[in-house]
């Protein structure tokens, strides 16, 4: 208010040294932008101090240890009502256009300001990324992500924040989004995932039963011949001995943004679930359900040395598209062309034989995109 | 964006109750930072 009664007051001082008569309209359409203005800094300005205020209290109770549990809300159901691809896919052509070479180093340390992005890792000079997308989808200098040569040990394969870790345990085969709400490993990977487990049939929740068709049996029967023809891998008889662990890792946007293998692996199978693009940050793993199930992801399933290993790379509204180093022709967050949208993943095997896409520990595997 | 990672790792049976316990150690914790290339965890010999 006091903010208004001053530019008021600074209006009528103008009026009073303009002077003379017809300049009062005036002075009024002149008061209505700056009005329209402040009121906007102000309202961006509220909304802003709410969003910090919110993750400092996400992260005060990190640090006490306490969990926030799943709560939907207004906002996560308003989510669902926008075409959240379409406007991925625009945002992903806003930050393709070419940024002037004398603005670049500006708009881009800009972005690392507000996002903790460390520039000096970047392959390229700033100059040479012609757009925010190439300078998000940036490579490192040689040597500044040095991989654990340990053998036995799993590397991260991304930059990020570990959400969850654990063993999957019991029938159900759950992996825990949030406190209070889980979801099923095979609605992730896909039913049809050579997901070694102990009794497969039971594992499937009702979501991925609309994936369980008829048709699929045969297809199954062959893809279990083809995992077992190698001779590499045998879920059955290695059951006894092996666990089967996750973990969940979250890239915040001024993380660097490229997929490496997390050990020596081989990729047989890549699988492309075309979905919704929900924001993943923490306020939406706790308030909108299935958000990794639903979501636009591409899974990679092969074998490392310890037996199955699997990647889901679940994409977001900002960062929509995932590219694959092995795949190149691989299109991701594009429009759809059917009415229905069908649950099925686009599968692909690569090498029928079993052979597959061999990758060493570190070796860069796909890249999350803009838009 | 996220990454969930599934894997199959060692555990061990214990002979007395048939109870697994698990051979593979994560070396991180909830929303510890982590950057390519460091260790999540470990099989152990």
């Amino acid at each position: 208010t006091s903010l208004l009664k001053k530019l008021q007051k600074t209006t009528q001082v103008r009026a009073s040294l303009n002077g003379g008569s017809g300049s009062s309209k005036g002075n009024g359409d002149w008061f209505l932008l700056p009005g329209a203005t402040v009121a906007t800094l102000l309202m961006l300005g509220a909304l802003h101090a709410r969003r910090m205020y919110e993750d400092m209290k996400v992260v005060e109770a990190h640090e006490k240890g306490t969990e926030f549990e799943f709560q939907p809300d207004v906002k996560s159901t308003f989510l669902r009502l926008l075409p959240l691809r379409s406007i991925s896919r625009c945002w992903g052509v806003l930050t393709s256009v070419e940024i002037p070479v004398s603005l670049r180093s500006h708009v881009y340390g800009a972005w690392a300001r507000a996002f903790h992005s460390n520039l000096e890792e970047a392959a390229l000079p700033l100059d040479e990324y012609a757009s925010l997308r190439d300078f998000f989808v940036r490579t490192l200098k040689e040597g500044s992500r040095p991989i654990d040569p340990n053998p036995q040990c799993l590397v991260s394969p991304v930059d990020g924040t570990v959400l969850r870790f654990g063993e999957i345990k019991g029938a159900g085969a759950m992996i825990e989004q949030v406190k209070g709400f889980s979801y099923s490993v095979f609605s992730l990977l896909g039913a049809t995932s050579f997901l070694p487990t102990l009794a497969k049939g039971d594992m499937h929740d009702e979501s991925s039963e609309a994936e369980n068709a008829s048709g699929e049996k045969s297809r199954k029967s062959w893809w279990s011949i083809s995992f077992a023809s190698p001779k590499v891998w045998n879920p059955y008889s290695a059951r006894p001995t092996k666990g089967l662990f996750y973990c969940v890792i979250y890239l915040k946007p001024g993380d660097y943004h490229r997929i490496h293998a997390p050990a020596d692996w081989n990729i047989l199978v890549r699988r492309h679930f075309s979905g919704r693009l929900y924001p993943v940050n923490e306020r939406a793993t706790r308030t909108i359900r299935n958000l990794y199930v639903e979501n636009e992801r591409v899974v990679l399933e092969g074998l490392w040395h310890e037996g199955f290993m699997a990647l889901a790379a679940v994409g977001a509204t900002n960062i929509g598209s995932i590219e694959l180093s092995m795949e190149p022709e691989l299109r991701t967050n594009q429009a759809k062309k059917k009415l229905l949208h069908s649950e099925r993943p686009e599968e692909r095997l690569y090498e029928p034989d079993g052979v597959g896409r061999t990758l060493k520990k570190g070796d860069e595997v796909a890249a999350f995109n803009m838009g | 964006s996220t990454v969930v990672l599934v894997f199959q790792a060692p555990v061990s049976l214990s002979p007395e109750n048939g109870e697994s316990s698990s051979d593979f150690k994560f070396s991180v914790q909830r929303g510890d930072r982590v950057r390519v290339g460091e260790a999540l965890g470990r099989c152990q010999d």
